[in-house]
């Protein structure tokens, strides 16, 4: 990190004139847009950070994903919910709580995840390095977010390079690539042979064996081709209806409805 | 003075005896870390490291190291090694035997499947306090998400949803399954 800041400052911070930039990258999926700011720009290379911008339409699920560089996102316009998966972290969401009897635990099948959180407009999200994220638009209303990905941050010990890694989709495919903005044949041509390169990816249970995976997760082979997304067209941004999730802020305004209903509708009003 | 305090630094830990495991499966193997918690100076190295000893076609579960690179060394046996990289791409995908030794970058996804002799391997850490994703298990990433985030990111039904969260309950090394020990017979 030391070597890379060093280097920076000698040469990629000799700049002579700043000008506001646009997004030059723009990536359309199912239900939505990421743009992505030109980080060969020696603006961006000389802070060490790149932006992105995420635009995500109504039911709109940004697939879990997660980066080589710690992520600050704003948000811009819309609400949602969103979650960031800790490894190691118990999943404390249950669907329902738990019955018991008389000595043991009634066998049921609710489902358990980590904490879901929602987000408006105007919160800041900070996502940690590795950690996966996900966000779902529940609202009618888009969701406009701007992130800065800071590259130099000493949680990265790759290169400059931002890199994200999905868990589902699959991210080459089903994506049109647009240049807008401060277009060089020459970038578009280098970002051409860059896709070209990576058009046989896909999400990272792609790279990995099916057989093996089907060992790890005691599964069927078929279900780890739908976990590969071979034939993922969606991109990463995907349509998902009625997608319910459990929130407890809405329990509780449903059982603020039932006590309404059972005390005759004398509810305080405000 | 120094004499105190660095002079007297815990300089050594042990992590091959199998009764220091921090992780062990009676079907799968055992693995044992060393970090700046267990060994203080190597917050000062900024390095920590991971032994492990995996039983006949055991497997190690598919992760990415989260701060860290990896710098795998086989010490015995033998076994495949798959690695993925940004954008899906299989970047390693070999069977790796004794004296070698594989880089594997930060972020990049990993599993371990050891051979018919088992496999023992030492992985160096480039972070004192080095952390594993796992991707399937009792720790995994798709555990912690909901069963209908699931089913809409990989357009499965709810029992596939359930089958990839709770099939697999073991933590970090996995037994061989049913297929490895049909494949032996």
């Amino acid at each position: 990190q030391q070597q890379h800041r060093a280097l920076r400052s000698k040469t990629e911070c000799q700049i002579e004139r700043l000008n506001a930039q646009e997004p030059t990258r723009r990536f359309e999926s199912e239900a939505g847009v990421i743009e992505f700011w030109d980080a060969t720009h020696e603006q961006f290379e000389c802070a060490g950070v790149q932006a992105v911008r995420h635009q995500i339409r109504r039911n709109g699920l940004l697939l879990p994903y997660y980066t080589n560089t710690p992520m600050l996102m704003y948000i811009i316009q819309g609400r949602g919910i969103h979650s960031t998966v800790i490894p190691g972290c118990a999943e404390t969401y249950e669907t329902e709580s738990g019955e018991y009897r008389t000595g043991e635990r009634r066998r049921s099948f609710n489902d358990r995840h980590q904490k879901l959180r929602r987000f408006r407009a105007g919160d800041v999200l900070a996502l940690p390095a590795g950690v996966t994220f996900w966000m779902y638009n529940d609202a009618e209303e888009p969701i406009v977010t701007v992130s800065l990905l800071d590259t130099s941050n000493h949680a990265n010990q790759l290169d400059l390079t931002f890199r994200s890694f999905f868990l589902a989709g699959n991210p080459q495919r089903g994506l049109q690539q647009q240049f807008v903005g401060r277009q060089q044949e020459t970038t578009m041509q280098e970002r051409r042979s860059e896709q070209e390169k990576t058009s046989k990816g896909g999400n990272i249970f792609n790279g990995f064996d099916t057989e093996i995976l089907s060992e790890a997760f005691n599964v069927d082979v078929e279900t780890i081709r739908k976990l590969q997304g071979q034939n993922e067209e969606r991109g990463v941004i995907v349509r998902a209806e009625e997608l319910r999730l459990t929130l407890p802020e809405e329990s509780e305004q449903e059982e603020r409805r039932e006590q309404q209903q059972r005390e005759g509708g004398r509810w305080p009003l405000n | 003075g120094l004499e105190e305090t660095i002079c007297t630094l815990k300089l050594r830990e042990n992590i091959g005896h199998p009764s220091r495991s921090d992780v062990y499966n009676p079907r799968g193997g055992r693995v044992s870390t060393v970090n700046s918690l267990s060994l203080p100076i190597l917050n000062f190295l900024q390095l920590s490291a991971e032994r492990g000893t995996l039983y006949r076609n055991a497997i190690v579960a598919p992760h990415w190291n989260m701060n860290a690179h990896s710098i795998i060394y086989i010490i015995r046996g033998s076994g495949r090694i798959q690695v993925v990289g940004n954008a899906g791409r299989s970047v390693f995908d070999d069977e790796v035997r004794e004296n070698q030794l594989l880089i594997v970058p930060q972020n990049f996804a990993i599993v371990k499947r050891a051979g018919n002799e088992g496999l023992e391997y030492i992985a160096f850490k480039t972070n004192d306090n080095a952390m594993v994703n796992p991707l399937a298990g009792r720790l995994s990433a798709l555990r912690a998400m909901p069963e209908e985030v699931l089913m809409n990111s990989y357009q499965i039904s709810r029992q596939e949803a359930r089958s990839l969260k709770y099939n697999r309950e073991e933590l970090t090394v996995f037994g061989p399954g049913s297929k490895s020990s049909r494949r032996e017979e």
